[in-house]
């Protein structure tokens, strides 16, 4: 999915 | 990923770890509040329910794996363990911490950045984040004194979210779409309810002191 609606922090 | 964020996480695991040693190696869980454990198992069961949909790295996967294990352990162990179980301090944990989830709710549903379920529970776990510890700091007030590990488990607790701002400061200048402003907002809100417990804690720390914090 794009980096946007990714959460990629804890 | 970087330095602050890397730091950051540490600091977060080493809160864990403090107090998984607290409760192990005392076997007593007298000062710690079982509604915050509560409310941080939720945080990240809510915040973690693209565990197996999107996956990020195996350290993020892993480290989701880490929290969600040890926050319901510990709650397990503070309501089930025959020992530990004897140490909570039942009529001092009294804060209203259902109150916290319904309010952390209601806002994601008003402020998030997709009305998706995902997206919501996501915004509900960084609000529940942002005021979980109050149970906490309420008990470590009504309780006096307070032991060192628990004192430390709580200065690293404010101290990772800490360090996340810098990560924030540091992707903002870093990547240009970076623009996370209910993750900015909630963690500025959060380690500025650690800033009397920060300071009370340096005061200690510096005349080599008991922690006591006023009631």
């Amino acid at each position: 999915s794009p980096e946007g609606s990714l959460h990629d922090e804890l | 990923m970087n330095i602050f964020r890397l730091a950051g996480d540490l600091t977060h695991l080493i809160s864990i770890l403090v107090l998984l040693l607290k409760i192990y190696a005392t076997k007593s869980c007298s000062g710690i509040s079982l509604k915050t454990q509560e409310l941080y198992a939720l945080v990240f069961l809510a915040r973690y329910l693209d565990l197996f949909t999107d996956f990020v790295s195996v350290y993020n996967t892993v480290m989701k794996l880490v929290f969600i294990g040890s926050s319901l352990a510990i709650v397990w162990c503070m309501r089930m363990h025959r020992i530990v179980k004897r140490s909570y301090n039942r009529e001092l944990d009294t804060f209203r911490h259902y109150f916290l989830v319904a309010g952390s709710f209601v806002l994601a549903l008003v402020v998030h950045e997709k009305f998706t379920l995902q997206e919501i529970f996501w915004a509900f776990s960084i609000y529940l984040e942002a005021v979980a510890i109050l149970p906490q700091l309420v008990l470590l007030q009504r309780s006096g004194n307070v032991d060192n590990l628990t004192g430390q488990y709580v200065f690293f607790l404010g101290a990772y979210r800490a360090f996340y701002i810098l990560n924030w400061i540091y992707r903002y200048f870093t990547e240009q779409r970076f623009g996370r402003w209910i993750s900015w907002i909630s963690g500025l809100v959060q380690t500025a309810l650690y800033a009397d417990f920060f300071y009370y804690y340096f005061m200690s720390w510096k005349n080599n002191a008991k922690l006591q914090l006023p009631a």
